[in-house]
């Protein structure tokens, strides 16, 4: 039975698709089958990973307004690790799904059957707390939020814990929990670094992961060669701080 | 009569906060009267100037529902500089305008009558092509896109433009046109940061300013403090490019 997290957080920027990506292949690389699901309309887990966007016909999209299954859309990417792709569609999305009934467990009902298949399910999920970052939550057991070393990250904290609390209590799911929270472009020659990492700390406590994700410009080239990290550079810092992130997700198991 | 300018990229975390609010200050230090429209739940350009998002009642939410006129939220800056301030009510007002008449003109309806009082009106974006950036185009004369020497920011433009292109042809503004495109954080040491803006060079010709922002950490230091660039670090390469911007932005008059 896969534990499906969703990777969010409405600020933008923050490195919710590089840690998608490279926690993906990470935990392919250390015997998991994994699922990225791309629920974001800028399809940058699918361009990333090397797909052309506009060359996707059937997509997330399709599984969400009930034209197609997720079965039919999913890509491999190597193996054991797969790729729900999404393309520019997914903009009309949002509007499209509130008339339509049970809009918020779309994505839930269309992962049910293929939770036996993967031992993991990622979910990229978009800037904004909309229908495509609830449908995620909804469908997931966990959330993990990046957080950049950045003022601006903080302030945006204490909404996401709302949205993530309104749904429990709102039944959608009930169960949802904060898998942890991931500390992302942390550069130490800087003390805007520190401090946001002393203030997320005493936010988090025990939730916050023990590996932090260096800045390391190794990061944001591999997209441009639709490899991820460990593929690009396996020795840099970034592909040994995801590695390291895979072993701490694998040993807080369930 | 106030030129209007949106800041806008779905692309998250590309500099649209820190463009809104330092092109502003630069704006007023040349002699402008500037209005800055904070169009983001997050409300990081109310709270980068040191207002508590939380503690704003009424917020630019209220003026697109109609429960409130522009005038009765704007709160001065500084002399010549005030701020339309949002509040994490925004989250919800995509949904409820969808029902409403002229759901893509509240803004610009509210913006009107203000029009004089001001020589530049400044709208910083939400990181998503909904109805509150679509408010937010439909309200402007121009569109300063702000673009992040990464792989991922050129995925991006191509929606970007789509989206101006069908706004245009709706008639909801014909004559919306883009003012410029602007690199941030631009790396000179990365090889990165010099591919993006050859591409962006070759895709945009006449429409790239001449001015790059440079990545500065004092950039990003300065919204803890509640303070502009040029309050918090006026010697700074981050408050130098933005200065040039300003009057970059001038001499393109009308
Ligand atoms: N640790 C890192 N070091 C250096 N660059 C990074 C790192 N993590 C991410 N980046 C780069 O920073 C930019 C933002 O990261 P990313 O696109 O993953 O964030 P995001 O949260 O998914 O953005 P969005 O809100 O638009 O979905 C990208 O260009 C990416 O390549
Ligand atoms: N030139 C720069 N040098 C260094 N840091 C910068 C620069 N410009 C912006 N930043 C920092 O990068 C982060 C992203 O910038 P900002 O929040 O302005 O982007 P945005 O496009 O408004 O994000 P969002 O999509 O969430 O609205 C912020 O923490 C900001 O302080
Ligand atoms: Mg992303
Ligand atoms: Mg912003």
């Amino acid at each position: 039975m896969a534990r499906v997290i969703a990777i969010t957080n409405q600020k933008g920027g923050v490195g919710k698709t590089t840690t998608s990506i490279n926690l993906a292949a990470c935990l392919v690389e250390a015997g998991q089958r994994v699922l990225l699901v791309d629920m974001d309309s800028q399809a940058n887990s699918t361009s990333g990973l090397g797909i052309d966007k506009n060359a996707v016909e059937t997509s997330i999209y399709h599984v969400l307004i009930g034209e197609a299954n997720l079965q039919e859309i999913i890509r491999p990417i190597a193996v054991d690790f797969d790729l729900a792709p999404s393309n520019p569609h997914l903009i009309g999305a949002e509007v499209e799904l509130i008339q339509t009934l049970a809009r918020e467990q779309r994505l839930k009902n269309a992962l049910q059957p293929l939770r036996e298949a993967y031992d993991f399910i990622i979910i990229d999920c978009p800037p904004s707390l909309g229908l495509l970052t609830i449908n995620s939550l909804t469908a997931s057991d966990k959330v993990l939020i990046p957080i950049q070393s950045e003022y601006y990250a903080l302030e945006g904290l204490q909404q996401l814990l709302n949205t993530i609390e309104l749904l429990k209590r709102s039944g959608l799911n009930s169960t949802l929990d904060i898998e942890g929270v991931l500390i992302t472009m942390y550069d130490q020659r800087l003390n805007l670094s520190k401090q946001v990492m002393e203030e997320v700390e005493s936010f988090f406590k025990d939730k916050i992961y023990k590996t932090v994700i260096p800045r390391n410009v190794r990061l944001s080239e591999s997209p441009s060669f639709g490899q991820t990290i460990i593929e690009y550079a396996p020795d840099s810092s970034g592909a040994q701080s995801y590695q390291q992130l895979a072993k701490e997700v694998l040993s807080r198991e369930g």
